[in-house]
């Protein structure tokens, strides 16, 4: 199993829109795909509602390693309250026991997808302490981008803990091809971070939060609207998967 | 003083958009304004960066006040690293320290803003104890208005601790006028959430999005584009300086 967090301090970046369509994605390819919802707003497990829940993402904190068996399509371990008292936890035994669970997990599924919360607390870097990859959505707002320098200095603190972890870049999304703000911040990111950026943008899109709120992905919405959208969440999450 | 707590646990609503504008606009009133963030994202420090940096936010949890004289205009407490320590403390002990040290801020200042992370944490419960009033921005999709429930039982407990706290209500903001998901949204709040909604909402504005970065409130921006968004957050300032 190959295991992917999707990770922004930042607020409102778009973490649950890629997380959702990617699982949509690999999932349509035949893969297993694992789901982990760390937020207790539970936006994630909200979106695949429909789809087959395994239990509550809390337990993948437990001593042991939930019993279950994965099948191809998307498997839940769904938010929950208890998840929030992770934050007062010790950092060293929450991040080993989830490990150690995904290891557990590994034969029963090919791809793992994290959705977290806008915060660098103890589920954070306890997944980030148990994946392969990382990803960091980001808006192009000033804002935003302030933050990639504080999520690039917690990747590589992590990193001393699980050298394995590589960084697929940030990838900016909610971008508006109007706006020229936007594509100024997109130049200048090119600049700053050129190996880290994502070649396909997603922009924003009035379909993605529709398709978000029906529990659907986006290329589920016959209007000729959603067309570039869907080309967008197609290209990201075939990027990914070659990755 | 009074104090006012900016609060939601979703991500991206407009938080620190409405802190800022309402610190501008109380600071030219002529009030002495105190400041407080307490996201550890540090948005508001950087849109507030020339005003007056009285200390760190931690500061304000420790067990003495800070020495600090108020002025007319911004003081600020800007966010620290430290800040992230207190999700691991006791509860009762940062809540009651911080309600302790505004107290004996009061003199210095006749208003007080806290801008906060978006998560449900120790921070948030203990700025909601030490405060006199709570406002959530929200935005019209989904995610937001699902969060809407969870806020306002958050609030309703810590009303047991602090009886005094008053919920001034949700205040639509980033609404696209031109997008009919956010026209049925407001629609559908209207009736679920009558008296909580208040009466100006903050449209989708670019110019709310360059002054922040500009460190300058709104209507310091000489576009025709920026009327409606100085409007409406002069609206909203005004409508909470009256409660
Ligand atoms: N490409 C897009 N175009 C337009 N709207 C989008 C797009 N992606 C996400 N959204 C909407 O923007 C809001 C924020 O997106 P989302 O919830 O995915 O971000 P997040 O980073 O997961 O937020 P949080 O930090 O609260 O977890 C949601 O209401 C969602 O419907
Ligand atoms: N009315 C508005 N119109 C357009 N853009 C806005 C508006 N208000 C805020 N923004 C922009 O949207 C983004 C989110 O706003 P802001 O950071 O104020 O939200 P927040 O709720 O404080 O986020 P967080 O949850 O990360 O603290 C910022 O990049 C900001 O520049
Ligand atoms: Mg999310
Ligand atoms: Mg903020």
């Amino acid at each position: 199993m190959k295991s992917l967090v999707i990770a922004n301090q930042k607020g409102g970046v778009g973490k649950t829109a890629l997380v959702a369509h990617l699982a949509f994605d690999f999932a349509e390819r035949g893969l297993r795909v694992l789901v982990v919802d760390l937020d207790t707003q539970g936006n994630a497990s909200f979106t695949l509602r429909s789809h087959v829940i395994l239990g509550e993402a809390s337990a993948l904190f437990g001593d042991k390693p939930p019993k279950v068996t994965g099948k191809p399509g998307i498997n839940l371990f769904r938010a929950d309250a208890p998840l929030a008292n992770l934050e007062s936890k010790n950092l060293q035994e929450s991040a080993s026991r989830l490990r150690n669970n995904f290891r557990a997990l590994g034969r029963e599924f090919d791809v793992c997808l994290i959705d977290t919360a806008p915060a660098l607390g103890v589920r954070l870097v306890a997944a980030l302490v148990s994946a392969d990859f990382v990803l960091s959505p980001i808006e192009l707002e000033a804002y935003s981008l302030q933050g990639i320098r504080m999520m690039v200095s917690t990747i590589q603190n992590v990193r001393k803990g699980n050298p394995a972890l590589k960084f697929l870049g940030i990838l900016p999304s909610k971008v508006d091809s109007r706006n020229p703000r936007h594509q100024a911040h997109l130049e200048e990111l090119k600049s700053t971070y050129k190996g880290l950026l994502l070649p396909t943008p997603i922009g924003l899109r009035s379909s993605v939060a529709d398709a978000l709120a029906l529990g659907e992905p986006v290329w589920t919405i016959r209007k000729t609207a959603a067309r570039k959208a869907i080309r967008e969440m197609r290209g990201v999450a075939a990027h990914l998967h070659d990755a």
